[in-house]
């Protein structure tokens, strides 16, 4: 059975890229690569423009899988996994005849290629009139990944084009669709905290709000923890939106916070940046007139670097600086590290589960205000601190233990990478 | 170039003959049922070619029409039509209810009107 109908590229082998998943057949492979076939383009749009929305259509999806998407402009056409071409009445050679304007606008094939109706008036995203190529897109490249209609409220997958909706995103029933075809977004971060500002609440009155940021590479999300999903749109390069760190994740960021101080400090190889909250970017100097960055030996004495990662704790006023398998406490009010310190991280956080214990090389220690408790991450796992919540409720708990691992992706939910081709949409 | 030829390019907009031809009557509604899955396609399967009978269709009618949160009337009334006239994707939103008992996984082949050959 053919799986292609572009003849331009006849003879085209059946896919060999599947796999069965049980929900049906599945793409294999974890980058896939796509075209707009150059024949077959649209009259209607600019072909640049077409691409544009192409790419962000699969970038729309590979921020909620672990599927990457790039465009494939160069190689052999019988390479490419998923082809892209409009056509009218009978067209591509496909076997199914569009019907002109009205009613049927594209249709597509699973693990194959796309046919859009060229007889239909498709519009850029930003435009009210005719269809949303946008839409159309998301809808199609979702069944080529295997999924099929839906009549749910709110998803893409419905069959018919609803005009005018209000943003039009991925929603969680669609995620959870297309994440049991392909499993659920993993890995290690190199930096996770929240980032707590100062804002005008209601009736002018002064109120606090935090952001959760994760960091991986060069890219970072803003998490938002109300909506159990990252920002749409995430993720961004760290310079869009960081101004005066380096291009690279920092191993660490803490705010030192306290009725008299309010400074927010990322660390990198081994030096330390100042954060400037307000002005949104890093300090020029310190107060005494010295540059940033700053060697992390000068600002913290007694700390060695380059470091894992770092959390403030605010109630003992102590950074705790993690770095292999060791942990310092640095007092902030002395600027130094406390005489007890260092110490073996399975010390001072011990496990409460036998053998359960990340021991050394933490990626992330992470304060959730959402959660209200320290999390140790690495790899693809998390250990949440006992608080002193936990204590009351079970006085048998060591305190700083670390509870039994538990995957990332099962309490923060689809942080996926996406091809460093569309990083910058 | 797409190919014109008024000086307004008048003539690139679809030619009348390329508008889809509007469901309005009880045949092209069943071919629509057909080509999106509610039903059968005819010859698929054993499935006699003449027209299903009037049951299965009023059946197929239904379940659309409940898909589509409309009256689930069996009746080709103007909701009814109205709905299959909309724009969609050429997809079908279902595998017909097989005469047999055994579920179909989502089509192989979404595209119908390609008889595909079944394991």
């Amino acid at each position: 059975r053919p799986r292609r109908f572009l003849p331009l590229l006849a003879g085209t082998p059946v896919h060999q890229a599947a796999s069965s998943s049980g929900q049906g057949r599945v793409f294999a492979k974890r980058t896939l690569s796509w075209r707009l076939v150059g024949e077959a383009a649209s009259g209607q749009l600019a072909e640049a423009e077409q691409r544009r929305v192409f790419r962000l259509a699969f970038r729309m999806w590979s921020e909620v899988v672990p599927l990457d998407f790039r465009e494939d402009l160069a190689g052999p056409a019988a390479d490419v996994d998923i082809r892209l071409g409009f056509g009218r009445g009978r067209h591509l050679g496909c076997p199914r005849v569009f019907d002109g304007s009205g009613q049927e606008f594209a249709h597509a094939w699973r693990l194959g290629d796309i046919h859009f109706d060229e007889d239909e008036h498709f519009s850029p995203p930003n435009s009210d009139a005719g269809i949303s190529l946008l839409k159309v897109a998301v809808h199609e490249i979702g069944h080529v990944l295997g999924l099929p209609h839906s009549y749910r409220p709110g998803s893409v997958m419905r069959p018919n084009y609803t005009p005018r909706e209000p943003a039009f995103e991925l929603d969680w029933a669609d995620r959870k669709d297309i994440q049991k075809l392909y499993g659920s977004c993993e890995g290690a971060f190199d930096t996770a905290f929240d980032w707590v500002r100062r804002e005008r609440g209601g009736r002018g009155r002064p109120a606090l709000r935090f952001s959760t940021y994760f960091f991986r590479r060069g890219w970072y999300w803003l998490y938002e923890n109300r909506n159990n999903r990252t920002r749409y749109g995430d993720p961004l390069p760290i310079p869009a939106g960081w101004h005066g760190l380096p291009a690279l994740s920092p191993d660490a960021f803490v705010h030192v916070w306290t009725p008299g101080r309010d400074e927010r400090y990322f660390f990198k190889g081994n030096q330390y940046w100042k954060y400037d909250s307000d002005k949104d970017q890093t300090h020029k100097e310190d107060e005494r007139g010295r540059r940033y960055p700053r060697p992390i030996s000068e600002g913290f004495p007694g700390i060695p670097s380059p470091l894992d990662t770092a959390f403030y704790e605010r109630r003992e006023r102590l950074i705790y600086f993690f770095k292999e398998s060791l942990v310092f406490a640095f007092d902030v009010n002395r600027n130094r590290v406390l005489h007890s310190y260092p110490k073996k991280i399975t010390e001072a956080f011990p496990e409460v589960q036998p053998g359960d214990h990340p021991a050394r090389s933490i990626d992330s220690a992470y304060f959730s205000y959402a959660h209200k408790a320290v999390f140790l991450l690495k790899g693809s796992a998390y250990w949440r601190v006992v608080s002193e919540a936990d204590r009351r409720q079970r006085p048998w708990l060591p305190p700083n233990g670390l509870l039994p691992r538990r995957p990332i992706s099962d309490r923060w939910f689809d942080v996926c990478d996406v091809h460093a081709s569309t990083l910058s949409m | 170039e797409t190919l014109f030829h008024s000086r307004d390019r008048s003539d690139l907009e679809p030619a009348p003959q390329r508008r889809a031809k509007p469901i309005t009557d009880h045949h092209a509604a069943q071919r629509f049922l057909s080509k999106y899955g509610w039903t059968e396609a005819p010859g698929a399967r054993g499935v006699s070619p003449e027209e299903p009978p009037a049951a299965t269709l009023a059946e197929a009618v239904r379940r659309f029409q409940e898909a589509n949160a409309l009256h689930p009337s069996g009746e080709l009334d103007a909701p009814t039509l109205a709905a299959m006239n909309r724009p969609r994707c050429g997809v079908p939103d279902m595998q017909p209810l097989p005469r047999t008992a055994v579920s179909d996984p989502l089509p192989r082949n979404p595209l119908p009107g390609v008889s595909v050959p079944r394991a």
